[in-house]
């Protein structure tokens, strides 16, 4: 499925209201992202200071997994 | 680009961070 900038819009919302009493997780996402966007950090980096950023909330997790191309996905501790 | 959905995250995201 392909997603669009809506779908970015809405992830990034999500993430936002969140983290809405702890903002600087919301704007080191944001940082992830610009890192990533100017190539200094690859797909793998990307995926593993996402992991830890989100760690404890699955569902955001699931959220950037549907993000990544195939072959790429963060696990999620059952 | 190998991630063009990520990609376009991260384009919203810097457009997102440009505009707060």
């Amino acid at each position: 499925q392909k997603l669009k900038v809506e779908d970015a819009l809405s992830y990034l919302d999500q993430v936002k209201i969140r983290f809405a009493n702890d903002p600087g997780i919301y704007n080191k996402f944001l940082d992830i992202m610009k890192e990533f966007k100017s190539q200094s950090i690859d797909t793998p980096g990307v995926i593993n200071r996402v992991s830890q950023l989100f760690h404890g909330h699955p569902d955001l997790v699931l959220g950037f997994n549907a993000f990544l191309p195939p072959g790429y996905r963060i696990e999620v501790p059952k | 680009l190998p991630a063009p959905q990520l990609v376009m995250l991260a384009n919203v995201a810097a457009v997102t961070a440009a505009e707060s």
